[in-house]
């Protein structure tokens, strides 16, 4: 699920 | 983690703390929009949901409550401690033109309809167009914005083109985007654009800053 691994950022 | 992403973060939490400091330094928040920071309380405060959902690391933590506890001490600042220096009259930009359709958008472009999901879209777009009143201030009164609410500008500025060269960096070495967020900070960035310029050519030759209406 690609678009999920920005959420790690701030 | 690397590095364009680390100084971006840098930058961003500099930019918190250049604005706090001016402001209880000063004792005043004259030229500082109140609109603008209260939306981005709402940005973070949307965003920063998952701190409740999901853990990704304690720097991940750490900085997510920092950049929340740093927003709200600075909405207090300017609407109750030093609310005499608050300039309101000038700070007329309409927060409803920019809240609404960000909202409305998010409803309809997200990369999944659930409450969190669509939360986290919301404080993307809406960080993207935050800074507006601050730069309607600078550009509407015609009056300079001081030195540090310049640099304030920069440092935030700065954070979202790093952040663009860190999505660059990861969709080369990881191989995945994420559509909404690199749209809405290319959106972001460029806002800052016409700032960035003024900024090189004016501050750093020493003189003060104003933006052309």
């Amino acid at each position: 699920d690609v678009h999920h691994n920005v959420k790690d950022e701030l | 983690m690397n590095i364009f992403r680390l100084v971006g973060d840098l930058s961003h939490l500099a930019a918190l703390i250049i604005l706090l400091l001016k402001i209880w330094k000063s004792r005043s928040c004259a030229g500082v929009s109140g609109k603008s920071q209260i939306m981005f309380a709402m940005v973070y405060m949307t965003r920063y949901l998952d701190l409740f959902t999901t853990f990704v690391s304690v720097y991940n933590s750490v900085m997510k409550v920092v950049f929340l506890l740093f927003s709200f001490v600075t909405v207090y600042l300017i609407y109750f401690k030093f609310k005499a220096t608050y300039d309101g009259n000038h700070d007329t930009f309409r927060v409803e033109f920019l809240v609404v359709p960000v909202a409305g958008l998010a409803v309809l472009v997200n990369h999944e309809f659930s409450f969190l999901e669509i939360l986290w879209t919301f404080s993307i777009y809406l960080e993207s167009v935050a800074i507006l009143p601050q730069l309607f201030m600078i550009s509407k009164t015609g009056c300079e914005a001081e030195t540090i609410t310049s640099h304030y500008l920069f440092a935030l500025g700065i954070y979202r083109a790093l952040y663009i060269a860190n999505w660059i960096f990861r969709y080369y070495m990881e191989g995945f985007f994420d559509f909404i967020a690199i749209v809405a900070g290319c959106v972001q960035t460029i806002l800052y654009c016409d700032f960035f310029y003024l900024y090189v050519t004016k501050v750093w030759k020493g003189k003060r800053l104003t933006i052309p209406a």
